[in-house]
């Protein structure tokens, strides 16, 4: 619940929609989203009737290792300035 | 109890896992509907 | 999806979903990104957002996420087993647990609350449409504008550009004896337009007019004196861009950006750098727009050659120069490079040299071009990034043959699926490419096939 109130808190401030953008946005330059819709590709060709969960069981692994560590600290850290400004610890 | 760290990775594991299952979602489904009209060996 | 297929037998039941689905789909697409973020993508259990895909009930007003499966939960414990997801309006059915395809109902669902006003407002495209293989009969000495109304009419992007309708629409004389855009569309219907009520005599209705609204607005062009092809062209290209100004002048375009079909389809720009001739340092770099590219052609033997010199340019010699890098002040070249290649190229051999006695002799050098060129060579480089391969496809000749007074242009067009015809006044006929390839040219329009 605590998760949500902050979640929250950053849509309102209009934060959540930045780091959403910033991240689909750095994900597209680096080449991350054409990986993955590739991986997905892949996973289709190899069985035409896999279900969506057979597919994402196979491809979020994966994706989530492909995106790049400067991305993925420079998003948690926005996240963290972010979340120090309005969370009392 | 929660910190900040563990909030903001699991705020981002959040959004990652929505794109990624947004990517994978509409692949499987226009994979599927262009199978269903045009037949296996479409290209 | 059996269990889609179940709801759809009965017809209330389908309605009622389809316009749930529609009324979702709505809300997804017209909510602001806090609404959207705040109440489609927030799961109602555990009330986190986005973790992972959130899906939103078609029978309740229940959100529930993938990643801690609540939607999953709610549809076991009261029985709603569809849910349309946040981000992509997708539909999932959670008793085959994967999304709903191959529906077509439901992917054109929108379509269903308004296809009896679609049905009452369309109508079926006429399956009797011509091929656009028509001849211009010669009006005298017209062969210079008949050649090139065929490279217009069978050039991709002209004719998409009049099929679509987008002048027809706009212009306020509707009329092809006074509006040359007009003219242009009403060649097109009898080129392509439904063959049972044409004839060859009403063929010709739209050149003929095109030739009236030509001749009013440039009394030269009237006459039986051979003309130039190439000027016509360039006649042709200023009178769509005119019309289109006309007829779009409420929605102001970008400055310096038009996009009539005469910019958008042939304009490229051309970059001249001074160069210096001991140290090769640039300057004075300026850009300047090109509609086509008029090559020398003299002692060239073939395309290639003559777009290389074009490109090495010229020794200057009446320019007082001095290198701002090394401080010679040796005549300098200037070079041409493309900055900005257009989707059709048009490329003019100058075959007619205009002597300073004011006569005029024709070249007939042959000049071999090929059927596929690669435009790189001659574009400006940025020297860091690598410029991918960019291959032109001929798509139309005009050659002339005979001398600068007693002249006859003909036209050779590529048509959909390859074969080449050719256009000489009223007759058309079939030709091979390599008979294409001989002609003596005098413009070639090419159009750009790849990019690398």
């Amino acid at each position: 619940q605590l998760k949500g109130q902050i979640q929250q808190h950053l849509v309102e401030s209009g934060n959540y929609e930045l780091i959403s953008n910033k991240l689909s946005q750095k994900l597209l330059q680096e080449g991350w989203t054409d990986q993955v819709k590739r991986l997905t590709s892949v996973e289709i060709d190899n069985n035409k009737n896999a279900s969506f969960p057979e597919v994402l069981a196979k491809v979020e692994p994966k994706a989530i290792q492909l995106v790049s560590e400067s991305t993925k600290q420079e998003i948690i850290s926005q996240i963290q300035s972010y979340l120090s400004e309005i969370v009392e610890t | 109890a929660p910190t900040i760290e563990s909030t903001s990775q699991s705020i981002y594991d959040n959004l990652l896992s929505t794109m990624i299952q947004d990517i994978v979602a509409r692949s499987t489904t226009q994979a599927k509907t262009l199978r269903a009209r045009y037949g296996d060996n479409s290209t | 999806c059996p269990h889609l297929n179940q709801a759809f037998r009965n017809e209330k039941t389908r309605d009622g979903v389809l316009k749930t689905y529609n009324m979702i789909r709505y809300i997804i697409e017209h909510s602001t990104f806090k609404n959207r973020y705040l109440l489609s993508m927030r799961c109602s259990e555990c009330n986190e957002i986005n973790c992972g895909s959130t899906f939103m009930c078609l029978q309740c007003g229940f959100c529930g996420c993938w990643n801690s499966q609540h939607f999953l939960a709610h549809s076991e414990k009261v029985g709603h087993i569809f849910g349309v997801n946040s981000s992509n309006e997708l539909l999932f059915c959670f008793k085959c647990m994967d999304f709903v395809s191959g529906n077509e109902m439901l992917a054109n669902s929108m379509l269903i609350k308004c296809w009896d006003d679609v049905s009452v407002k369309s109508l079926l495209p006429t399956a009797r449409g011509r091929d656009g293989l028509c001849g211009l009969v010669n009006m005298g000495s017209t062969c210079f504008m008949s050649s090139i109304v065929q490279t217009l009419v069978h050039n991709p992007y002209v004719l998409k550009y009049s099929l679509d309708q987008y002048h027809a629409a706009h212009c306020t004389v509707q009329d092809s004896k006074s509006c040359f855009s007009c003219a242009l569309d009403s060649v097109v219907t009898s080129f392509y337009g439904p063959s049972d009520d044409v004839t060859f005599s009403t063929q010709q209705r739209g050149f003929i007019d095109l030739l009236s609204c030509a001749w009013k607005i440039d009394k030269n062009l009237a006459g039986y004196s051979q003309q130039d092809a190439h000027e016509f062209w360039q006649f042709f290209l200023n009178q769509l861009h005119s019309d289109h100004t006309r007829i779009s002048k409420n929605s102001p375009t970008k400055v310096g950006h038009c996009n009539c079909i005469a910019h958008s389809a042939f304009q490229g720009t051309l970059r001249s750098t001074i160069i210096c001739a001991d140290c090769h340092e640039g300057s004075n770099n300026t850009f300047d727009p090109m509609m086509d590219l008029s090559l020398e052609i003299k002692n060239k033997f073939n395309l290639v050659e003559c777009l290389q010199s074009f490109h090495e340019g010229e020794t200057l010699t009446d320019f007082n120069y001095k290198c701002s890098s090394c401080e010679s002040v040796r005549n300098p070249i200037k070079q041409m490079n493309i900055a900005k290649l257009p989707p059709v190229m048009v490329l003019q051999l100058k075959r007619f040299e205009h002597l300073m006695s004011g006569t005029s002799v024709k070249l007939n050098d042959p000049v071999h071009f090929p059927a596929y060129l690669n435009m790189t060579p001659y574009c400006h480089q940025d020297s860091s990034s690598g410029m991918p391969v960019i291959i032109y496809e001929l798509v139309a000749v005009i050659s002339h043959e005979g001398s600068v007074n007693q002249g006859h242009y003909t036209s050779m067009c590529k048509i959909p699926g390859g074969q080449w015809f050719r256009f000489n006044d009223s007759m058309v006929v079939t030709i091979s490419e390599e008979e294409v390839l001989k002609q003596q040219a005098y413009l070639l329009y090419y159009i750009v096939r790849q990019v690398g």
